[in-house]
């Protein structure tokens, strides 16, 4: 169970500010699927980054269930994060030097998995993904499509309490989208609260909740009508 | 007038070759409008890669006006590509050093246009895409789609010949999407080139001339029909 409450995220520049988040307030209950969507800058990714524990709000509240979180320290945050978050980045934030199965396989080494079942969760995500032939290729070596998919394994190997997608198909194809989208919906019906940020209606439309932002605010929360 | 002959671009990678680009030719005539489709890992980046200067193939032929380019030197192509070529990047290559304007206005002063003017077009297109809010941030403290418009602000500044845009809405709404290829499509009205390779199939009808790709092949290259 995640509680954010009148959460506020300032950029100052100079003598300017900005208001990245305002008065954000948000519960997110478990297994829940959630789409944000709203127009460029609008403050999607700054939230997707506070909630993900990557980011500090200047104010406001963070309770991951029921303990208060803003005021740990960056160790604290980093365990929680590791058992409790995957990640997918805007911008992927690959390791440059390690293959794409090595930076799939990271989160499992760090976690103390051991090596067999290791390598055998990394064969499986990338055969779903379908990149298993660009396994021993570097980012650099990779396609735009090819380094999100890469990003998707390794958020999503961990199987986390939440993913945080931060618009996971931009760089797809219609039919890889969909193989994205589908393995993302499929660990959040074994329980995976799953939120994804989308400029893509057609994938903002399948989640059960739609939130949208607009400068800095969320102006709609709605549960999707049964049926 | 730019006319790819037979080229061909590998990769090799210990004892594996990949064929990122395979037996593509193509004419492209001053003044047309092609959209490039196909699977992540088909080869457009590569193709527009080639297209623009910044990759030489394996083996083939390029023309521009008639004058073979793939035996030229890396600063004969360079001369080239910036006067001729407006390149708009998958993950835009902003200068992370440099605010948004003077990314933006890096051409014009490696071009020698003078301050007041260059001062002028910068303000112009930053207003155009709806960022001139953003102008003195540096590419770390913008969005995502806020780089994606100034990496397009940067390729469009200099009124090149030939404008080669690699999925330039990726990370856009649908609004600010529109916003963008309104402005390439006013650009191609007045004479320049445009080639944009994108996933938005709503995009990609827009142009007049379709080519799909699919394991480094043209595997379509149509005109629309007329009306
Ligand atoms: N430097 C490289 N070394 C080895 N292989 C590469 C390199 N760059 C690209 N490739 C491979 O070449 C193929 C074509 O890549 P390209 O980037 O052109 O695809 P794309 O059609 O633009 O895909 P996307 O839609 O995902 O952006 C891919 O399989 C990719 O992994
Ligand atoms: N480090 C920073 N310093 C200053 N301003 C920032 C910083 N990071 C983000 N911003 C600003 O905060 C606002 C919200 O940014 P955010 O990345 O959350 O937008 P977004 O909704 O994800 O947009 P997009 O759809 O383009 O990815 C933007 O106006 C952006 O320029
Ligand atoms: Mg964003
Ligand atoms: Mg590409």
């Amino acid at each position: 169970m995640i509680q954010l409450q009148h959460i506020q995220r300032d950029y100052v520049m100079g003598d300017q500010i900005l208001h990245a988040l305002q008065d954000v307030s948000l519960d997110i209950n478990d297994g829940e699927y959630i789409s944000i969507m709203g127009a460029s800058g609008s403050g999607k990714s700054t939230l997707l980054n506070v909630i993900g524990l990557l980011d500090r709000p200047t104010a406001g509240q963070y309770f991951i269930d029921n303990q208060e979180v803003t005021s740990l320290d960056d160790t604290q945050l980093a365990n929680i994060r590791s058992t409790y978050i995957g990640f997918v980045f805007q911008f992927f934030h690959l390791v440059p030097r390690l293959t794409a199965a090595e930076n799939v396989e990271l989160p499992l080494m760090l976690a103390g998995v051991p090596q067999a079942e290791r390598k055998q969760r990394v064969a499986e995500v990338l055969k779903t993904l379908e990149i298993s032939n660009r396994a021993h290729h570097k980012p650099q070596e990779l396609s735009g499509g090819q380094r999100q998919r890469v990003a998707i394994a390794r958020a999503t190997i961990m199987r986390p309490r939440v993913i945080l997608a931060d618009e996971p198909t931009g760089n797809l194809d219609h039919r890889s989208g969909g193989e994205v989208i589908a393995l993302l919906e499929s660990l959040q019906q074994k329980g995976i609260s799953l939120i994804v940020v989308t400029h893509d209606p057609e994938i903002g439309q399948r989640a059960t909740r739609h939130i949208t932002m607009l400068d800095g605010k969320i102006i709609k929360d709605e549960l999707e009508s049964a049926g």
